[in-house]
């Protein structure tokens, strides 16, 4: 039974495609079977996980368009069981393509969750841009849950309510099955009051589960973005891999 | 000679809206007029200065639309010379009402640079989404310079190259005077060196001006964005209130 998660957040920078990608690469190393797909034109996930955006042959983008099919376009990452639908800039082209569409914003689920092409995976993954645009709203159609990044910030934790709300407008208009996975609390530095008082603050107000995992501040998190490899394979031994198997058994048990 | 900045990035949460508000508090701090326009549905810039975006009576969607005029919509900020045009997440709808305007792009343009209504402030800054979408295209079709925040990270400064492409399109088809003001480097953390490695790959690559100043984690940053305060009022001694002056300083002699 595939589990199809979207990773949404409105606000930028807060940890989406670093989640999605060392999230995803966690639960491949359980030895479960794991798509990650990127529905941001930035490109971040596909190069994060190696790949240069500029130089692909298939992309999302043509699978949106149908140019080209789910499975010609999935490629293998050079870890086990850790797949990506990869992106590039052009993909900020489809929406204007698309908009003469009917059901646009179910174009994604259209062509990922017909003819069984999810059902190889145990975990699809969506990482989106930090927007509540066309591509985040696929994503959302297409998923059955949403998991939401919050940083402790201010303006992140804000935001949280229009990420609320945008869950509750697909799940009423495109996505009936659509439910809150969960959210995990990113960039929290338990040193410093700032931090702790944001979490405890959203621990109490979510009528949303919100993971016992937290992921820290840490330059580990930095480096593995630009060296384009997850944490589990580039730090195995750090505190940022061990953060990541965490959510993953929380997100398996939850799932 | 109202100098008029769009600060935009493409990447998300690299301190735009950060940059927007204190670098506008610093400029006023020195007697400079100064008016800050909120670009973005998300109101950070609006939320950042002390206002609640789901209680204005007038936003930026209303000079865009024409409901109102600029003079109407800017309100005073709590502090000398800081004025805002602010936002609510209503601008979000904006976009579609105006896609049958003939060049929509130049919405915030026509709005706002006609009949001398920029002309009463030395500088006017535009706070944009994490997008190369509708919101930053009016800001950077409505500016005259465009200020770029790049995060010490590998996302942010591959993504640069959109920056660069975008800013070229909007300067070829709408807007033959933008130019680039320069790049600010964000969470320069000099004590590592993925931070020092990245600065000095930044200030070789840019064929482009890349400020002296550098912006530095600090918690002082994340306070002011909770309590709606800029640093140069929240923290007047703090090393961040000292470094939006000093880019106030090297943006008055450039600009
Ligand atoms: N715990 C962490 N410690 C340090 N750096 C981190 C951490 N998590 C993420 N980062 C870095 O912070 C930046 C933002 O993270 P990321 O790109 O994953 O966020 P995002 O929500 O996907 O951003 P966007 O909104 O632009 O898509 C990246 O450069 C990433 O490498
Ligand atoms: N130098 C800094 N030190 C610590 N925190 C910072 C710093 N600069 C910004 N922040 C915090 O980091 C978060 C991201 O900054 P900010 O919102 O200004 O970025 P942005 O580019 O406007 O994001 P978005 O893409 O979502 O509009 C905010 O919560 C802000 O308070
Ligand atoms: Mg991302
Ligand atoms: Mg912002």
């Amino acid at each position: 039974m595939t589990v199809c998660i979207a990773c949404v957040s409105g606000k930028g920078g807060v940890g989406k495609t670093t989640t999605v990608i060392n999230l995803g690469a966690a639960l491949a190393e359980t030895g479960r079977r794991v798509l990650l797909v990127d529905c941001d034109p930035q490109s971040n996930l596909t190069s994060g996980l190696g790949f240069n955006p500029y130089d692909l042959e298939r992309t999302v983008a043509d699978v949106m368009t149908g140019k080209h099919t789910p499975a010609e376009t999935v490629a293998e990452t050079a870890w086990a069981n850790l797949f990506v639908i990869p992106a590039s800039p052009d993909l900020v082209a489809v929406e204007s393509e698309m908009s003469t569409t009917l059901d646009h914003e179910l174009t994604l689920r259209r062509s990922l969750r017909q003819d069984g092409v999810t059902a190889p995976y145990d975990f699809v993954i969506y990482d989106t841009p930090p927007s509540f645009g066309f591509h985040t709203v696929n994503a959302l159609a297409a998923a059955d849950q949403v998991l939401i990044p919050v940083q402790m910030s201010g303006f992140a934790i804000r935001g949280l309510k229009e990420v609320l709300r945008t869950v509750h407008l697909v799940r009423a208009r495109l996505n009936p099955d659509l439910a809150i996975l969960g959210i995990i609390p990113t960039f929290v530095n338990l040193r410093t009051k700032f931090s702790r008082q944001l979490l405890e603050g959203l621990c109490e107000l979510a009528s949303i589960r919100v993971f016992n995992t937290v992921i820290t501040p840490t330059v580990k998190l930095q480096e593995t973005s630009l060296a384009g490899v997850p944490v589990t394979e580039y730090a195995p031994t750090s505190k940022a891999a061990a953060a990541f198997r965490a959510l993953a058994d929380e997100v398996v048990g939850s799932a």
